[in-house]
């Protein structure tokens, strides 16, 4: 991996290759392991979590690339791109570090290069903060799709939380029912 | 001016145009403004009293609007697209789902011109309602293990389809337990003595007439689930037959039929066929997956703006949540998710389209890669939207935990789609089986193709090491 400073890592041919070579890498591993075993059957068996995880890092190199090539076509509007640009880094970088693992066992990484991966993450977020809710509202969700006081589009949540709560049901009145069955009895003794 | 509107003064970029690249088209962004609208105004679709209602009313409540909307579609004469959104909106699973989203693509897929033409307007009209009988009891992905039978008797020109073990009952098929009244079956074919595997046969369970289920079918519901609300408005459904007889032409007939004096006759079309069917399944769940990941990214990143804790001055307001890094860096990723979903359903759209076109032509040269990699696509996406849901209810500390938040009931519909389709880990060990076939294939000079081109240029990827 030829990263040597955290920037490095925001090129999307460099984090291409680290997909293509962290699948590539897991998949040919499984594939020796189980060429070893006594037959091939027993060998997919016994190594059947290590296939898992090439299967997961073949698919996860698909969605990196889908995303890529979404960008390579035109795309209007004011910062679209930018943020889209963004976005994909963000996905791809987050999966690097929270599968380090696969890319540190097959040897593709070192952990300083892990540390440059961090590091670039931390500050796409900070490039990513002042749009975070601009970017939720381009999902075009209603609040009725959406059904959630918290996830309001106005923001009014605490208001809205407790007036609802006043009218749940359970507040139809102001002593519950079974007071007289269950809670009085406890009170008097 | 509230925390929101302050945040969306600090946006760097066009808003209106990401709603169009996240709905594809300018005209995709006015029709969900227009039936969103729409259901949302209707008191008919009020989902907020949702989770306090029992199973019972929960799942009558979903049939009464599954009925109001195509009353909807009907005296409105809404568009198949139109339809759909609707549909969607409504935000119950239904019946519907099924009968639209898989009952009906089966026979479009492995049903002959004829029997296309007999059954699809049935099925559109809504005079029959169907659903997709494949699991069973015993048998989940595995679906060369289904006991079902379908025993051809020449001498009624019938087959006879029985459920000869527990194990056999058919469990799970969404709208089979009280709504439909035909379910395409699977079941192993048998003629002249001979098992031929499983094939799809449209079965009818219940009565045109009064709906009680017809002679030799036991059909019901199997029972509460997980959660409020979630898949409880549907009728999930088990099913047993003892000998039902059904017409030979019920028996799905593209890919292969049985003539009148029991002779199994393979049409020449693959039985791979039924995977372009299910790229049509698998996109439609991507592109679901970015769906319900964006719906609690959206809860929790507005909450986190709005929500405020610790870090004060002195005399100034707490900070929001937002601003923290470690919420940041679980609620961020999740947010880009959404929309690298997105982008996987329209290129799996691309890819459907490219398959169909394909199959038609004869070519099935591609079907092995595209059937590997969109079930673990399924796979990766669904796992990843659900734990994202729960990630997000988190995020909103202790109010996610409220109905209230949306995110409970959210999770309970979305979480099924870890197990069906086949078990997610098991749909990545089918994607192994084609790495490791592809890689065996490298020595004879094969060039892997599509999205495992890269696996040509292994050497070079472990060279560089």
């Amino acid at each position: 991996c030829p990263v040597t400073k955290e920037r490095d890592w925001i090129n999307l041919d460099t984090l291409q290759h680290a997909f293509e070579a962290r699948s590539a890498r897991l998949s040919v591993k499984c594939a020796t392991q189980i060429a070893a075993a006594s037959n091939q059957e027993a060998g997919f068996s016994e190594f059947s979590s290590e296939l898992v995880d090439a299967s997961r890092a073949h698919c996860e190199l698909i969605v990196v690339t889908r995303f890529m090539e979404a960008l390579k076509k035109e795309i209007p509007g004011r910062g679209v791109r930018e943020q889209l640009q963004i976005l994909c880094n963000i996905y791809a970088l987050s999966l690097v570090t929270a599968r380090a693992g696969d890319f540190l066992v097959t040897g593709y990484l070192s952990s300083e290069q892990l540390d440059l991966a961090k590091g670039q993450l931390r500050s796409l977020f900070r490039e990513l903060r002042p749009n975070a809710v601009a970017l939720v509202d381009s999902f075009n969700h209603s609040d009725y799709y959406l059904g959630s006081t918290l996830g309001r589009f106005d923001g009014n949540v605490y208001e809205n939380l407790y007036n609802d709560a006043l009218k749940d049901p359970m507040n139809a009145s102001p002593v519950t029912e079974g007071y007289e069955e269950y809670i009085r009895p406890v009170l008097k003794r | 001016m509230n925390s929101l509107a302050q945040e969306r003064k600090s946006a760097q970029f066009d808003v209106e145009a990401m709603k169009v690249v996240w709905e594809g088209s300018p005209e995709q962004v006015q029709l969900t403004q227009r039936i969103g609208q729409l259901v949302a105004s209707d008191p008919v679709f009020r989902k907020d009293n949702r989770v306090s209602q029992g199973r019972l009313e929960l799942f009558k409540n979903t049939l009464w609007k599954a009925a109001h909307a195509w009353s909807i579609i009907q005296s409105m004469h809404l568009t198949e697209a139109e339809a759909l959104k609707l549909r969607s909106f409504i935000d119950e699973p239904a019946y519907t789902d099924l009968h639209w989203g898989m009952f009906i693509p089966a026979i479009k897929g492995q049903g002959t011109d004829e029997q296309q033409q007999k059954w699809l307007p049935l099925a559109f009209k809504q005079t029959i309602i169907g659903c997709y009988a494949q699991t069973e009891l015993g048998h989940g992905s595995n679906v060369q293990g289904l006991e079902t039978t379908a025993t051809f008797d020449p001498s009624t020109d019938e087959f006879i389809v029985n459920t000869p073990t527990l194990t056999a009952t058919k469990w799970w098929p969404g709208g089979l337990g009280k709504v439909s009244t035909h379910a395409i079956v699977y079941a192993r074919l048998i003629t002249d003595g001979k098992d031929y595997g499983v094939h799809a046969f449209i079965v009818q369970i219940r009565s045109l007439e009064d709906h009680h289920p017809l002679p030799g079918v036991i059909v019901a519901d199997i029972g509460v689930k997980f959660g409020n609300g979630g898949y409880n408005t549907m009728d999930n459904g088990l099913l047993r037959f003892d000998s039902v007889r059904i017409p030979r032409d019920n028996l799905l007939m593209r890919v292969a039929s049985v003539t009148r004096d029991g002779k199994y006759v393979p049409s020449g079309v693959p039985r791979q066929l039924g995977y372009g069917a299910m790229v049509f399944v698998r996109k439609s769940i991507v592109m679901d997956a970015s769906t319900y990941l964006s719906r609690a990214v959206t809860i929790a990143v507005r909450y986190s703006a709005v929500r405020r804790q610790f870090g004060t001055e002195q005399g100034k307001p707490e900070t929001q949540v937002i601003d923290y890094m470690t919420q940041q860096s679980r609620l961020f990723p999740l947010l880009a998710t959404a929309y690298a979903y997105r982008f996987l359903g329209v290129w799996m759209s691309w890819l459907y389209s490219d398959v169909t076109s394909r199959l038609e032509r004869g070519d099935f040269s591609t079907l092995p890669e595209v059937h590997a990699c969109t079930s673990g696509l399924k796979s990766i996406t669904t796992s990843t939207t659900a734990d994202g849901i729960e990630e997000c209810r988190k995020l909103c500390g202790g109010h996610g935990y409220l109905c209230a938040s949306g995110l409970p009931e959210l999770y309970a519909a979305y979480v099924p789609a870890c197990t069906y389709e086949g078990d997610n880990v098991i749909l990545l060990l089918q994607v192994a089986r084609f790495l490791m076939k592809t890689l065996s294939l490298l020595g004879s000079g094969k060039k892997p193709s599509g999205t495992a081109a890269y696996l040509g240029n292994a050497a070079d990827l472990l060279a560089k090491n």
